[in-house]
């Protein structure tokens, strides 16, 4: 057990150390366990440095670099278990669009092995969907479904 | 196996029936404020065995019945139904397709079935174990969460991993 | 102070009441003393109710709803006492293009008695700016100052 | 009175002095993610007395001071200036203009100056007392916080009705 957390620890780690590259275009990143000697009880701490910058506290990043930072993580966490599919309520929310561009390509890499429902106020995000629905209010406080047209995605 | 199909029926403001189909690839959920779309969110969550109210944004669990607008009574039962396609027998069934069902009268009542028969949440949770399936997954991201994982203590932190482990 | 408190919490109430029914396009909202009798010690709750809705708790409330909320309280308490600036910084993140323009239509009521610093991404918040600043990095890691040009908005 | 101008130099990503001119109406400060916009909030926040390093998401004061990129070294020094316009004497002053800088040294050593003159917090706040002006303000906003009056408890609420009343 304790070598079976070690294990996928390490994979994820792996990931992620990639995957934080690839959303920022360079820097480096790392998870590292506060305790390396209470490996079952350990805490695990996130070090992070966007390219260009000095290694700092992540508390110091922006709201964008904290999202994708995030993102980064939890990604890595699904491509060391995949599951059959993911729930995304608004989180590129906080992204750029050269930001919210590199979220999106990462989701469309991983279609492969998962579904993903992505919820979003963003245009870019919309543009690369399967399908889009919409949900709105047409009497007051009553949710229906509506077809969406936009763009190059296909509607529902 | 693979997600195919929710069905939300009297939960929160989902007064009427409403289907949602899933294919392969990304499905966008998209519109105005305040229409719904985190209650889809929700729904997935309850159906598949939340049991904190506060963690559907609720104060008690009877919150989840659609409690009237200005054009529509409350309703007495909320009713969620997920459909999976099971052709490759990554759950372990006979069934081909794979149907969890969670219903909430207003007088409290709960129950869950599964393919249509009454069943046990335990037993609904062994179905899916390992899956990657099921209410603390790492896979479902709320509205407002997705910096949680580095706010969060390194000790809480630990929970996700645990379960990815 | 007693008295002093409770004409300010009044007046506050007052505002946000009015100010929740322009924001929202209708509904009604409320702010409440816990504890009437311990007005100097009471804590404050908060009602809302969404046009069309049902009154329900507020953790109900959708996130654009919950900023849009948040957001009439404090111009409500602006109003009460107003300051020579406020900042606010990407407070529309979660608002949908309708609510960023009632939002918009309520700081440019206030420019009159107020300057306001808003920080955002949103091209809807930056169409009501009179003067727009970039911040960038050109050089990694190192903030400057830029020019924006932009539809109507005066640049800087 | 009115806000005239900020100066930030050496703090945190302002490796180099940077001018914000404030006129009146909406001023908006937009660019990429991880640019510095909400650093210039922290900024206001400093100069006006801000003693939390957590409320300015660092950890130790001396976050404050630039730390250097993969282009320059480090600061040795963080300094913000904030100018005033005082023309209707709502600042109880007879400048027309008041300016108030903060610096800290990579020593540990800080200091506050009004109007280029050695002064002490407690000064400057009094100066300020009762103008809306402050780091306590309700008139300051930080990403990510809007949500923050309806999700604290009743009585963490209850502070920001005090200062208003
Ligand atoms: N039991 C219920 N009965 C009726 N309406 C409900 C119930 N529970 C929640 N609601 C309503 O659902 C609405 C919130 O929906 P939801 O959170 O899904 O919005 P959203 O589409 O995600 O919006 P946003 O873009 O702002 O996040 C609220 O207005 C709330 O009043
Ligand atoms: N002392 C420091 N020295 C150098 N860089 C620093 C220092 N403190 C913070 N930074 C950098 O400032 C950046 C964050 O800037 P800021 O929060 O202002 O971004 P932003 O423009 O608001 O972005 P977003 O749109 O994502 O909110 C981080 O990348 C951080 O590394
Ligand atoms: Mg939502
Ligand atoms: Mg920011």
């Amino acid at each position: 057990s304790r070598d079976r957390f070690k294990i996928a620890f390490e994979q994820i780690r792996d990931h992620f150390r990639s995957m934080f590259r690839k959303l920022f275009g360079g820097g480096r990143a790392d998870i590292v366990l506060e305790n390396p000697d209470e490996i079952l009880e350990s805490g695990i701490e996130i070090v992070a440095q966007p390219p260009g910058k000095e290694l700092q506290v992540i508390s110091l990043m922006s709201g964008g670099e904290k999202s994708l930072t995030a993102i980064a993580l939890l990604m890595s966490i699904f491509q060391s278990k995949p599951a059959p599919f993911a729930i995304m309520d608004e989180v590129d929310a906080a992204l750029d669009e050269a930001n919210n561009d590199r979220f999106n390509r990462i989701i469309r890499e991983f279609v492969t092995q998962s579904q993903f429902i992505v919820i979003t106020h963003s245009k870019w995000t919309m543009n690369i969907a399967d399908r889009l629905y919409g949900v709105t209010m047409q009497e007051p406080g009553v949710s229906t479904r509506v077809s969406v047209k936009l763009g190059g995605a296909n509607v529902a | 196996m693979f997600l195919k199909r929710i069905t939300i029926a009297g939960f929160k403001s989902f007064c009427d029936r409403v289907d949602f189909e899933f294919g392969p690839g990304v499905t966008g959920i998209v519109g105005p404020n305040g229409c719904g779309k985190s209650n889809v969110v929700d729904a997935f969550k309850w159906v598949l065995g939340e049991q904190s109210a506060r963690s559907l944004r609720g104060r008690q669990m009877i919150d989840m019945i659609f409690n009237g607008s200005s054009s529509r009574r409350a309703s007495s039962i909320a009713q969620v139904d997920i459909v999976f396609d099971n052709q490759d027998r990554s759950l372990p069934t006979d069934f081909e397709e794979v149907t969890v069902s969670r219903k909430l009268y207003r007088s409290g009542e709960s129950e869950y079935l599964l393919n249509q028969q009454a069943a046990r949440l335990k037993d609904i949770r062994e179905l899916f174990m390992d899956t990657g399936v099921g209410v603390d997954s790492y896979s479902v991201i709320e509205q407002g969460r997705v910096d949680g994982l580095l706010q969060s203590n390194p000790v809480e932190r630990r929970i996700i991993f645990d379960e990815a482990a």
